[in-house]
């Protein structure tokens, strides 16, 4: 569970720069 | 883009670096290299310049592994997903990994494909949608969109099994 919050923040980060790509 | 893709790059570390299982690290691995291989892309992409034929068939191939890795990224969310035991963001990672085969892998792969075809039989290849390509930006946001749903999943998930 710990893991799967840690994991929140970097796909954030990931989906903003895809959309910065797009 | 290129601060896009380094957003990606950074957040594609930190996520490997919370290490689950040996197939989730193997695939995380490729995707890193690619990663990274993008963000040295789009700073190439700065310069316009004529490249020689070698090189774009090299792009186009490139273009080609980043979509594979785009979906290997989501299989590994889905293992992460699985591992954690949380069966409903697994559930929607799998969606998400459709909606980028089917809206990224598939129309631009092929795209790149006849691109690399191109270059190597000696044609130019130029694909111009024009006025159309602004209409299908919003199609191209739409797994995007689904990403950022799964992660809330995700979240709720991990809230849910924290508060019993």
């Amino acid at each position: 569970v710990d893991s799967v919050t840690r994991a929140i923040t970097p796909l954030r980060m990931i989906f903003w720069g895809g959309l910065l790509c797009i | 883009d290129t601060l896009g893709a380094v957003l990606i790059m950074v957040g594609v570390f930190k996520l490997s670096a919370i290490a689950v299982q040996d197939r989730f690290v193997t695939l995380m691995r490729f995707v890193k290299v690619v990663s990274v291989l993008v963000v040295l892309n789009t700073i190439r992409a700065h310069f316009i310049m004529p490249l020689p034929p070698l090189v774009v068939a090299a792009v186009n191939l490139f273009g080609l592994v980043t979509q594979v890795a785009i979906v290997a990224f989501c299989v590994a969310m889905r293992w992460f997903c699985e591992e954690a035991g949380l069966s409903w963001p697994a559930e929607s990672w799998k969606f998400t990994t459709k909606l980028f085969i089917i809206i990224y892998l598939f129309p631009l792969g092929l795209l790149q494909l006849a691109g690399l075809v191109a270059v190597i039989s000696g044609q130019s290849s130029n694909v111009n949608l024009g006025p159309a390509g602004l209409l299908l930006l919003p199609v191209f946001v739409v797994p995007l969109v689904h990403l950022f749903v799964s992660t809330s999943r995700m979240k709720r998930g991990a809230e849910t099994i924290v508060s019993g």
